[in-house]
């Protein structure tokens, strides 16, 4: 799966996400994530989110409205509502995620052992890992 | 100017660092093509949902991804892919499923975005909609690699399913 979230000079946020999904999978199986709310979600007044993992968790815990939900009424920072899901509502090697804040906060936790995934930021971050 | 950032995943999993070093090189290389495409967008003053299109689109090209060309094999050796967008701005959003035959899902899912009156299309009426509004359309051998086919043929004769990319690093979509 492959996502990409962005904030932009006009502080305008979005998110992106595209999948194959599961080899072997049953035709006809959805997920692994780009389904709104569970593992896409953006809004200018919170975050936006990008998912990439098991899709049936981030569908039955909808991950990615999760933590806008929780930016927007508990007030919590991007770094905390994203370990919230990736450390205590989902299980351990379910995936990650990619978050943006309005601000231009970001995180990229997941709690497999590696995530492909890059970061670029104005403010001279350019950078690509795996671990 | 506000500041500007694009983040962007490639997949996630238990990512062995036995594997090779061209491999990984490869990967990378389309991570920072991937960041780079988004990256103009930004710094030319175009928007975040220009941005994350373009970004996504080059790893859908990409073969080393699970998306697009490089896509994983459903049990009967089809191609059956997701995407989905959202506009912070609008909180306008498209999503497709179990697309086959269009290069760039991503493109559809921002075509679906663009179509007031639905948000998720799937299977034969997103294909439809995506002939429709002018696409790729191409042949289900566009998506088939080698290692795609042979991660389905190793997968099926053990019968279970393996989460995206090689099966023996258990890497998830």
């Amino acid at each position: 799966t492959v996502g990409a979230v962005a904030l932009d000079s006009h502080g305008n946020l979005a998110a992106a996400t595209s999948t194959g999904g599961i080899t072997n999978k049953r035709y006809g199986r959805v997920g692994d994530t780009p389904i709104i709310g569970s593992g896409t979600y953006a809004d200018n007044e919170t975050c936006a989110v990008s998912c990439t993992g098991i899709g049936e968790q981030f569908i039955k815990f909808n991950v990615a409205y999760d933590i806008a939900a929780r930016i927007k009424y508990k007030g919590e920072s991007v770094e905390k509502a994203s370990l919230e899901n990736i450390e205590n509502r989902l299980n351990k090697d379910d995936g990650g995620l990619i978050v943006v804040d309005k601000y231009g906060n970001y995180s990229l936790p997941f709690n497999s052992n590696g995530m492909y995934r890059g970061i670029y930021c104005s403010d001279g971050v350019f950078d690509v890992k795996v671990w | 100017m506000n500041k500007l950032v694009l983040l962007i995943h490639g997949g996630a999993g238990n990512i062995k660092k036995s594997d090779s070093e061209e491999k990984f090189k490869r990967h990378l290389k389309g991570l920072k093509a991937s960041l780079e495409a988004g990256r103009k967008i930004l710094e030319e003053g175009g928007t975040a949902l220009d941005a994350v299109i373009a970004s996504v689109k080059v790893m859908e090209d990409d073969p080393s991804f699970n998306a697009g060309k490089g896509s994983v094999f459903t049990h009967n050796e089809k191609n059956e892919m997701d995407a989905a967008v959202m506009d912070g701005k609008t909180l306008n959003n498209g999503a497709v499923s179990g697309v086959s035959n269009v290069k760039n899902p991503i493109l559809l899912a921002k075509k679906v975005l663009e179509y007031k009156d639905h948000s998720f299309l799937a299977n034969e009426g997103a294909l439809e909609f995506a002939k429709e509004n002018g696409l790729d359309i191409v042949d289900n051998e566009y998506f088939k690699t080698e290692v795609r086919y042979n991660q389905l043929l190793k997968a099926r004769g053990e019968k279970k399913i393996a989460l995206d990319h090689d099966i023996d690093e258990e890497k998830y979509g």
